[in-house]
């Protein structure tokens, strides 16, 4: 186990006992930028963890930023514990970051579905949705990111419990999404939410619910070339971008959309590597250089946050 | 733990929208137990669908009956699966 973050793994995928202790250590050692918020329990009464970057004031404006709401997604969980670690290493040496959280503080949640992420650990490791039982059904889980009370219920998403993307009986349902937007209610000052998926190499921006466009669509849109085309200039990986019923398909009932329309306009969702040679199952030895070239994407759509208040 | 020992990712290129229909019916086909890593949306837009062993044969000859192109993602899930683990274990040790 590691003593410290310095000498932590980022090159192997870890189990949700290994983040959690991963998270305390980085809180010990940077008590005066990093502190962990409990928002709720999971289903099965997990703590649902988020780490709080801040460096001082009261309710700053803020930057939201998911990891692993579809559990099977491992390299984003891994993604979300290298940024964490970025985060207090490029605090006081890189001019934009420090610029950023100079004025606002940045949440993130590196294990958005604990109780599924547990459950790939230890019995299904393709598991994608929560692990709540639904009543009638002998099928589990809700898809946490058709939950959100966007378009809830409509063409892309299912109605049956045995379905990959099942949404639920009613919106909010999932204590871990409900715990996410009782969150961002109540602290009425998120100016950017960013969920973070895999895979596929996209990144989009609402609607994935209606066809119609969002009104920010021309902004959202040249702020989502500028940060793939940063993102592509570490290692050439090619991503597309749009909304999301036109880059991939139509999603009603997800976190962005509700996120949009509940005010916080730049809202946007990755999906990181690849494009169909491992899926899921992305090898370790590409958590690293993933979570480097998104950390650029992402760097790009949080600064210009800082530069374009709303 | 669940066993995807045989299990394929197919990645299924559609050629126009009466296909994505067609692919949209296996969706259906609950006795498949089908996973849709990335479901079918456009023809443009390639379809990724994780098949259990059982069921391999009878996808394949539905997509080829029809005409719609495939090419096999992953061989053999379990494989890619193993290797994670023995990656971690080997972390650990």
């Amino acid at each position: 186990r590691a003593r410290s973050t310095g000498t932590f793994s980022y090159t192997t995928y870890h189990t949700l006992e290994e983040i959690d202790e991963f998270i305390d250590l980085l809180v010990a050692e940077n008590p005066n930028l990093v502190s962990k918020i409990e928002i709720g329990n999971s289903y099965e009464g997990r703590p649902l963890n988020v780490l709080k970057f801040s460096t001082g004031g009261s309710n700053r404006p803020a930057i939201w930023i998911d990891t692993g709401i579809h559990s099977r997604e491992w390299v984003t969980q891994a993604t979300g514990i290298w940024f964490a670690k970025k985060i207090t290493e490029d605090y006081g040496q890189d001019e934009t970051l420090t610029a950023i959280l100079d004025s606002m503080d940045i949440f993130l949640e590196i294990v958005t579905n604990p109780d599924g992420f547990a459950y790939t650990h230890s019995s299904n490791r393709l598991w994608r949705k929560t692990r709540s039982i639904n009543a009638g059904s002998s099928c589990v889980g809700v898809d946490p990111n058709r939950n959100w009370d966007a378009g809830f219920g409509l063409t892309g998403a299912s109605s049956n419990p045995c379905s990959e993307t099942y949404h639920g009986k009613s919106a909010f349902s999932e204590v871990e999404v409900k715990s996410v937007v009782d969150f961002v209610t109540n602290h009425g000052n998120i100016k950017a939410f960013i969920s973070i998926h895999s895979y596929s190499q996209l990144l989009m921006y609402p609607y994935g619910y209606t066809a119609t466009q969002a009104t920010h669509q021309a902004e959202l849109d040249e702020v989502a070339k500028a940060a793939v085309d940063n993102l592509a200039s570490l290692y050439g990986t090619k991503y597309e971008y749009g909304s999301t019923i036109t880059t991939i398909y139509q999603a009603s009932g997800s976190s962005i959309d509700w996120t949009y329309n509940s005010g916080i306009k730049y809202s946007y969702t990755f999906e990181l590597r690849d494009t169909g040679y491992y899926g899921f199952l992305l090898p370790a030895k590409q958590i690293i250089p993933t979570a480097q070239e998104t950390w650029l994407g992402l760097i790009t759509i949080m600064d210009y946050t800082l530069n374009h208040p709303y | 733990k669940e066993d995807f020992s045989g299990h394929q990712v197919l990645r299924i290129s559609t050629a126009n929208e009466a296909q994505v229909e067609k692919v949209r019916e296996l969706e259906k086909l609950e006795h498949l137990q089908l996973d849709f890593w990335r479901g079918p949306s456009y023809p443009s837009i390639p379809i990724d669908v994780r098949v259990p062993f059982p069921s391999v044969q009878s996808v394949k000859v539905f997509l080829e009956a029809n005409g719609i192109k495939y090419s096999t993602m992953i061989e053999d899930v379990q494989l890619l699966l193993d290797e994670e683990q023995e990656e971690m274990l080997a972390f650990r040790s």
